[in-house]
């Protein structure tokens, strides 16, 4: 494992908390997606299947397990939970998940590695990785008032997809043979797709203003 | 064991 992959899943990591933290310290998930939480549950639901056949790493098997425990308790609290649920603005996140789901699961049957199950599964969640992120993006900018956690938590996730891309990088000049084409095309979409929140963000910085997009 | 491409990502 290489520095950048570690950064990655140590920001992947926080970004993760980070939300958990708002949600359950100031019982509150204004500003979130429930449709991008969502969808992110079935990535990781559909990516980790090989925890039942496959074992790389103690390090491998625990991330795993707090990436899905904590993706689909994100989607309780909001769901679930009876004061954070009142804080969800159903109105305002509207993005219908089979708009994202199907066009990746078609991908997914049409362009993979093997045509088994859990490859099929794996590529796509890979795919659907990718734009998951949308929903969160549109609440964001029809909110346009962004609290400093979401925003943080926005920025985590961005931070760790360019991580990823330089874990690439490095993969691909120090392995032999790494050539992975369905996840370089898909990450890099996803990294492509925080790159006018990245700007906003980084622009309120400098200038010490709270972070707000334009309509 | 050889991993399919990738799948010692997360």
């Amino acid at each position: 494992m290489n520095i950048f992959r570690l950064a990655g899943d140590m920001t992947h990591l926080a970004s993760v908390l980070v939300l958990l933290l708002k949600i359950h310290t100031i019982k509150s998930c204004a500003g979130i997606s429930l449709k991008t939480q969502e969808l992110y549950a079935l990535v990781f639901a559909t990516r980790y299947l090989d925890l039942f056949t496959d074992y790389i790493s103690l390090y491998n098997t625990l991330m795993k397990l707090i990436f899905l425990v904590s993706s689909f308790s994100i989607v309780w609290y909001i769901r679930h939970h009876k004061i954070v649920r009142r804080s969800y603005d159903k109105d305002q996140d509207t993005f219908r998940h089979y708009f994202l789901v199907l066009p990746c699961f078609l991908l997914a049957l049409v362009i993979n590695e093997k045509f088994t199950v859990k490859e099929i599964m794996w590529t796509f969640s890979l795919y659907l990785e990718a734009v998951a992120i949308l929903p969160q993006l549109v609440l964001l900018q029809r909110t346009r008032n962004i609290d400093n956690l979401t925003g943080q938590y926005v920025f985590l996730l961005g931070a760790y997809r360019s991580l990823y891309i330089l874990n690439w990088i490095y993969r691909y000049f120090t392995e032999p043979h790494y050539v992975h084409w369905i996840t370089w095309i898909s990450g890099l979409v996803q990294t492509l797709l925080y790159a006018d929140f990245f700007y906003y963000y980084f622009q309120s910085w400098k200038n010490n203003v709270k972070l707000e997009l334009p309509a | 064991k050889e991993l399919p491409q990738g799948h010692d990502e997360l």
